[in-house]
């Protein structure tokens, strides 16, 4: 039923090829997860692709269309998506506009705010697992570090989210964190889709808080109780947060409503950090320009 | 649709097990919050 | 819930679960039957053997298949307990369990070496990782037999490793009976019933009523098998506040009610 066509990829644990499906000529991708490497078997993060794959069914979620074994590997045919955001970001001669980006910002809300009310934090949400159909419909990817929001006792592991996208609260190694964490980078991708450059790239974990801090400001008890309780607090650098004046230079082309929705997403507290909800009910979708429409975005 | 399927009224529960982990200082830094606990097991119920 | 893959591949009539595993008995038995007449015509073998083998090689019935298979599941309690896997880790280990012995007979995969594959499978897809080799070391059997169906297993599950648990809806229930029987409950009673309730799950999900009933069907079942009186008055209450609201999306108490009670019986 299925073709691999091209090889279009190859990860750590999986090697994407493009191809079709047989009996529609739909163009697919097939991600044949290896399987022989692994001395615990099944990849986990083949686990978590498919794991929360089969139960999310979104617009602005990848759709898995198909799984299957073929030789002692396992496939998953996935839809054919061309291309994703930080090819745009990266490509100077594509030109975007204020509205284009308010309507990739839609779109991933939309999709991340479906995982979230189905209980999934996606933790590894960066420009480039935000993939782009062939018409422009922006759709979340890669749920290889995904996982179910845990029982309430339960202790995470604070080392997910590609680091220049990590929350705070991971980077001073929470261990009960929330679906707030993808919200922070979703905040850290709207920077970036407005300055067309990273917004927050640290060289290493060290260097990721120094520079996560230089920009929006050291946190302190009072916006944030507890936060000195975490061990790496105290060897921080405490700069002051920024003023709505210096946001405005950063950031020339945003409006108002654009630079509170900012800060609502980079809210260090993650307690009061905006949820997907607030995101999407938030001013900056209501006030003009209106999104685009995703077909008409160059 | 982003309305609600029930009413979620934190001051009703009285849940012994999630108050004190309220409190904890490593829940209380992490942004730990018992209305999202309440809002998933109460999904999970009237699912 | 009718999004998710446990309803959409999980979820069946008694009926259709029964034709299930006659089907899944049916397509072993006829495997055993190809083999056992090559295997006559490969030798001469004399009329009395003949009659030996005919008479030994009787497959088993679907009974005896459900009995093998219950015995075993039992057994995947028993040693996800024992490694002091959490409640939802044992149960999703018994539910794959269960799930690879509806697609699959014992007559063509030994149940005894499922029964780690699944408990280790069930480990990771709970984001609760146990390498192979410490997970060997604390259950018996080597690595080799623990991956060897790790791929047949996932494929029988038809990938489906999200399970909804009738654990977060007896949490869920805890907190709503507060609320609508605000005041007229006594929280230390609460408590007892939820720990006696959460138990009492642990033993449900060891029978079909999961495939039957939704995860809120069989705690309300269970709950209402705790305490009926607080169960009806919790449910009346909460179903007559909605009475009002007559729209197509009120959930109808009286079909409700026979559902809960219909669970409670199958439980029972």
């Amino acid at each position: 039923e299925y073709t691999k066509e091209k090889k279009v990829g190859e990860g750590t644990y999986a090697v994407v090829y493009l191809g079709t499906k047989q009996s529609t000529g739909r163009q697919i991708a097939v991600k044949e997860i290896k399987t022989s490497e692994f001395k615990d078997g099944l990849d986990m993060s083949a686990i978590r692709e498919v794991k929360y794959l089969q139960e999310i069914q979104h617009d602005n979620v990848i759709e898995l269309v198909d799984i299957f074994m073929a030789y002692d590997n396992l496939n998953l045919v996935l839809e054919f998506l061309p291309s994703d955001l930080e090819v745009i970001i990266k490509d100077r001669s594509i030109l975007f506009t204020p509205a284009d980006i308010k309507s990739w910002m839609l779109m991933t809300l939309r999709g991340v705010h479906h995982c979230h009310r189905n209980f999934i934090l996606h933790r590894d949400l960066k420009p480039n697992n935000l993939l782009l159909s062939p018409d422009g419909v922006i759709k979340v990817a890669d749920f290889g570090l995904a996982r179910a929001v845990p029982s309430p006792h339960e202790m995470l592991t604070s080392n997910v989210v590609t680091r220049w996208y990590r929350a705070p609260e991971l980077l001073f190694g929470a261990k009960h964190y929330t679906s707030a964490i993808d919200i922070w980078s979703v905040g850290v991708i709207f920077a970036e889709l407005m300055l067309r450059i990273p917004y927050l790239p640290g060289q290493n974990d060290i260097d990721q808080m120094e520079v996560t801090f230089r920009a929006l400001g050291t946190p302190t008890d009072k916006e944030w109780p507890e936060v000195s309780s975490f061990g790496s607090y105290n060897k921080l650098q405490i700069y002051p947060p920024p003023s709505i004046d210096e946001l405005r230079k950063r950031f020339i082309a945003a409006s108002e409503n654009a630079l509170n929705f900012m800060c609502g997403m980079l809210t260090m507290n993650p307690k009061k950090r905006w949820n997907a909800i607030e995101c999407l009910e938030s001013e900056y979708f209501k006030e003009m320009p209106p999104p685009s429409d995703p077909s008409e975005i160059k | 649709n982003t309305i609600p399927r029930f009413k979620l009224d934190e001051k009703l529960y009285s849940d012994p097990f999630i108050k004190d982990l309220e409190n904890r200082k490593e829940f209380v830094a992490s942004g730990f919050r018992t209305d999202y606990v309440y809002e998933r097991v109460l999904t999970e119920a009237f699912m | 819930y009718r999004h998710s893959s446990q309803y959409r591949f999980w979820s069946f009539s008694k009926e259709r679960l029964r034709e299930k595993r006659v089907n899944t008995n049916k397509i072993a038995a006829d495997t055993i039957y190809k083999n056992i007449l090559d295997f006559k015509n490969q030798q001469d073998l004399t009329q009395e053997q003949l009659d030996v083998l005919d008479a030994r090689t009787q497959p088993l019935s679907v009974d005896d298949e459900l009995k093998l298979i219950n015995f075993y599941a039992k057994k995947v309690q028993v040693i996800s307990q024992h490694l002091n896997l959490p409640t939802e880790i044992i149960a999703t280990s018994i539910s794959f369990f269960k799930k690879f012995f509806l697609e699959n007979s014992v007559m063509q995969y030994d149940p005894k070496s499922l029964v780690h594959t699944t408990i280790f499978l069930a480990c990771k897809a709970e984001n609760y990782f146990i390498s192979v080799d410490s997970f060997a070391k604390k259950a018996k059997p080597n690595r080799e037999a623990i991956l060897k169906y790790e791929f047949k297993l996932l494929e029988s599950l038809k990938f489906s490793l999200l399970i909804h648990h009738p654990y977060k809806p007896l949490h869920g229930f805890f907190l709503d009976i507060q609320n609508v029987l605000h005041g007229k409950v006594d929280l230390n009673y609460m408590g007892q019933t939820y720990d006696k309730c959460k138990k009492k799950i642990t033993e449900a999900i060891l029978t079909d009523v999961v495939y039957l009933f939704t995860p809120p069907q069989i705690t309300l079942a269970i709950l209402m098998i705790e305490d009926e009186a607080l169960i009806t008055k919790y449910l009346e209450l909460k179903f007559s506040v909605n009475s009002e609201k007559k729209n197509n999306d009120t959930i109808s108490f009286s079909t409700l009610l026979t559902i809960i009670n219909d669970c409670k019986s199958f439980i029972q």
